[in-house]
């Protein structure tokens, strides 16, 4: 689970 | 992206166009908290600071663009549009939201993803977003009667992070994504609105106006 997805919702 | 996200964002959109039309129709923000409004402009702009570090994104970049602008709408037509302003209900408008703001704060700098500056803002913001709505539903307790865009607006709000638990539990298990911070924020948000949707089904399924004891 990478850090890029972390902040993918709003 | 999956049905539960793609319908929660757009149920937080159609909640803040619901409060919009409200306050342009009716030129009156009578019920609505500028309080709880006000925390979401900083909700707001402290995570989306992101849109000058992230790259743009055809999903979500338009929607933080239109969350911002809307937020400062709405609190700019409560505090300074000639007519509306006069509509608000500034001495039930109680809560001492200041007092939200430093716990959120302190939490988020120590329980975050990552201790940089904006990672910490964006844990703040979720930690505010969760409490956010509290103002607003004490305004509602001592109102007499409740309009229905307000109502509406409420419920709207309340069910897209809702909908958003729907998001992490199906993620959970289809993309293995384990997210505690917002999860437990997410939670507490909902939980907040036990009272509200209790009421407002009762009062939908009576056909009567919403009122909260």
């Amino acid at each position: 689970v990478g850090e890029k997805k972390f902040h993918d919702e709003l | 992206m999956n049905a539960f996200r793609l319908l929660a964002d757009l149920t937080h959109l159609l909640s803040i166009i619901i409060l919009l039309v409200k306050i342009r129709t009716t030129k009156s923000c009578a019920g609505i908290s500028l309080k709880t409004q006000d925390l979401y402009v900083l909700v707001f702009i402290s995570r989306y600071l992101d849109l000058f570090t992230r790259p743009l994104s055809l999903y979500n970049t338009p929607f933080k663009l239109v969350f911002l602008a809307t937020s400062i709408t709405i609190v700019y037509y409560m505090r300074y549009h000639k007519v509306v302003k006069q509509t608000y209900n500034k001495d039930s408008d109680t809560f001492k939201h200041y007092f939200l703001i430093l716990p959120c704060a302190v939490l988020a700098f120590f329980i975050n993803p990552k201790f940089t500056f904006i990672e910490v803002l964006w844990s703040f913001s979720i930690y505010l977003e969760a409490v956010a709505i509290l103002p607003q539903l004490v305004l509602l307790q001592s109102s007499s009667n409740i309009d229905n865009l307000t109502g509406n607006y409420v419920f709207m709000l309340g069910a897209y992070r809702a909908l958003y638990l729907l998001n992490w539990i199906y993620r959970f298990f289809a993309e293995d994504v384990v997210r505690w911070i917002p999860w437990i924020a997410g939670l507490v948000q909902t939980a907040l609105y036990a009272d509200f949707f209790y009421y407002y089904i009762k009062s939908w399924r009576n056909n009567e106006r919403l009122k909260l004891p």
